[in-house]
C-alpha cells in the first residue's frame, strides 16, 4: 500500500464542464435542503406549517381528531363477559402486552379502552435509586442537552418562537413563566431535537405567555393571575375554569390548614425543594443556574405498552398548559417525517421545579390516544371540540397552588402515578 | 403517545440510556 501510495504517478484530467455544473447543483440543493423553509403570516411572524413528504400532507388532511374520537367511542363499547378473556388475550398477543402483570382479572375489564388504561400489580415496576427514572413504559426516542440553543449531538432545523406562538415576545417587558425577557433572547435559542435533527424551540413546546399582552390582541390567550384558591370545594374550582383564564385546577388537600402546612413542609424537606417564596423567584426570574444545563428526553409509548405515566422524580408541578392541537401519530416513522410533530399535536405541558431548578413534563397525544388524563387535575379535558377556536400555540393554563400552599403546587414523589393516556 | 421531559440539572448529570432502548416505569433514566 505504501509503495502504491507513494510511487503511483498522479495524472490530471480535465473535468467535463457538465459534471462540474452538476456538482454545483448538488451542492446548492443540499444547502437549500439544510435551510429552514419559513412561512410567514401578514405580520411577518413565522407560522409553523405542516412540512414533510406527501404522506404527511395526506395525514394532515384527515379529520384526525374526529377519527380519534370515533376510535375512542368504539373502544368504549362494552364487551360481553364471555368474550373478554379471549378477546383481550388476542389483543395482548398482537400488541405484546404482558398480561401477567395486569392488576385485575381480564373478565373485569368492560371494554378495550378500559383494558388499555389498565393498572399494574403492585411491585411490578421497581423504582431505581437514581435521581431520574423513566416516567413511562416505552422506547427512548431521543435525549440530549440543550446548550446555547443547539443540541450537542444532532444538527437540525429550528422553530421561531414568535411565529409559532404568535406572541411578540421581543417587545415584551417581562416573560412570566421561566425567564426574564433578557434571557428570552437566550431562551429563543433553547432548542432541542427529537429525532434525527428535528429541532424545537423550548418555548414552542412548553409555551410562553407574555403577562401584559392585551386580551383582544387575538394573538395570544389572555392570562389572568388568580390568587391561590382557599381550601374550598371542587365545585367552586370548576366554576372558575374558563377558556383563556388561568385558574386553579388543583383539588385542595383535605384537613385543617395547619395540618396541610405541616405535611407540605415535611414533603418539601423530603424532596429537597425550598418553600414558595424562593420558588416564586426561581420560576419567574429563572435562567439556567451556573453549573447547570438543560436536558431533554423523549419516550415513545407503543400501543401495547402500559399507558399510565408516573413521576420521573420528586418535583412540584406548579401549572399546566393545555395546547389544543392535532393528533398525528407519534410513531418513530412519523416523527422522522413530520418536522414539527410535538408542537403540532395536542399536549399538556406540566411545568414546575425540582431540587436542581426547572422541571417540565409534556405528555403528547396521538391519533389513537387523544385523551390525556392528569390525576390531580379534574378539570382537564383534552381532544374535545374542534381545534378551530384555538390558534396554534395558544393554550389554556391552570395553576395547582391550592394543592400545597407551602410548595405552591402539586408535590409529586418519584414514581408516583400522575395520570395516563386513554383511547380516543 | 409520547412523553417529553425537559429539565434543568447539574452539568455532571449523565443519561444512563441509549437511543432506541426499551424502558419501563421506574427504570433509571439518568443520575448525577
Amino acid at each position: 500500500l505504501v509503495n502504491a501510495w507513494s510511487q503511483t504517478p498522479t495524472k490530471w484530467y480535465p473535468l467535463p464542464i457538465a459534471v462540474g455544473a452538476l456538482l454545483l447543483v448538488v451542492i446548492q440543493y443540499r444547502k437549500r435542503v439544510g435551510q429552514k423553509e419559513v412561512y410567514v403570516d401578514e405580520d411577518g411572524h413565522e407560522v409553523v406549517k405542516l412540512k414533510g413528504p406527501w404522506a404527511v400532507h395526506v395525514m394532515g388532511a384527515l379529520p384526525l381528531r374526529n377519527l380519534s374520537r370515533v376510535w375512542g367511542y368504539m373502544n368504549s363499547l362494552e364487551l360481553p363477559v364471555w368474550f373478554r378473556p379471549t378477546g383481550l388475550k388476542v389483543y395482548a398477543w398482537i400488541f405484546g402486552c404482558n398480561i401477567d402483570e395486569v392488576e385485575k382479572d381480564l373478565k373485569e375489564y368492560k371494554s378495550l379502552g378500559d383494558f388499555f388504561y389498565r393498572k399494574l400489580k403492585d411491585g411490578s415496576r421497581p423504582v431505581a435509586d437514581v435521581i431520574l427514572v423513566s416516567p413511562a413504559d416505552g422506547r427512548v426516542l431521543h435525549f440530549g442537552t440543550i446548550k446555547g440553543g443547539r443540541v450537542e449531538q444532532i444538527k437540525g432545523s429550528t422553530y421561531s418562537l414568535d411565529a409559532l406562538l404568535g406572541i411578540e415576545t421581543r417587545q415584551s417587558s417581562r416573560t412570566e413563566v421561566f425567564f426574564e425577557s433578557g434571557d428570552m433572547a437566550e431562551a429563543d435559542h433553547k432548542h432541542f431535537a427529537d429525532i434525527n435533527g428535528i429541532e424545537y424551540s423550548l418555548h414552542e413546546l412548553l409555551g410562553t405567555q407574555v403577562h401584559n399582552t392585551p386580551a383582544n390582541s387575538g394573538t395570544s390567550t389572555p392570562v389572568v393571575e388568580s390568587a391561590p384558591a382557599p381550601l374550598t370545594g371542587a365545585s367552586e374550582l370548576a366554576g372558575a375554569v374558563k377558556h383563556g383564564e388561568r385558574t386553579d385546577a388543583s383539588v385542595p388537600q383535605e384537613g385543617s390548614a395547619s395540618e396541610v402546612v405541616a405535611h407540605d413542609a415535611s414533603v418539601a424537606t423530603q424532596m429537597g425543594i425550598r418553600p414558595t417564596l424562593e420558588r416564586r423567584r426561581s420560576l419567574s426570574t429563572a435562567s439556567v443556574k451556573p453549573g447547570n444545563a438543560l436536558y431533554f428526553c423523549v419516550i415513545y409509548l407503543a400501543p401495547g405498552d402500559y399507558h399510565r405515566f408516573h413521576s420521573p422524580t420528586a418535583w412540584v408541578v406548579e401549572k399546566r398548559r393545555h395546547f389544543v392541537g392535532d393528533l398525528f401519530s407519534v410513531s418513530p416513522w412519523m416523527a422522522k417525517r413530520l418536522e414539527n410533530l410535538f408542537v403540532l399535536n395536542e399536549r399538556v405541558a406540566l411545568l414546575g421545579r425540582w431540587k436542581y431548578g426547572f422541571f417540565g413534563m409534556v405528555p403528547v397525544g396521538a391519533t389513537n390516544v387523544g385523551s390525556i388524563k392528569i390525576n390531580f387535575d379534574k378539570d382537564l379535558r383534552t381532544n374535545v371540540g374542534s381545534r378551530r377556536g384555538h390558534p396554534l400555540g395558544t393554550y389554556t393554563e391552570a395553576v395547582y397552588s391550592a394543592a400545597s400552599p407551602i410548595l405552591d403546587g402539586q408535590p409529586l414523589l418519584k414514581a408516583q402515578e400522575m395520570g395516563g393516556f386513554c383511547l380516543g | 403517545s409520547t412523553v417529553v421531559l425537559v429539565f434543568e440539572a447539574p452539568t455532571d448529570f449523565q443519561f444512563t440510556v441509549r437511543d432506541g432502548q426499551k424502558i419501563k416505569v421506574g427504570e433509571p433514566l439518568g443520575d448525577v
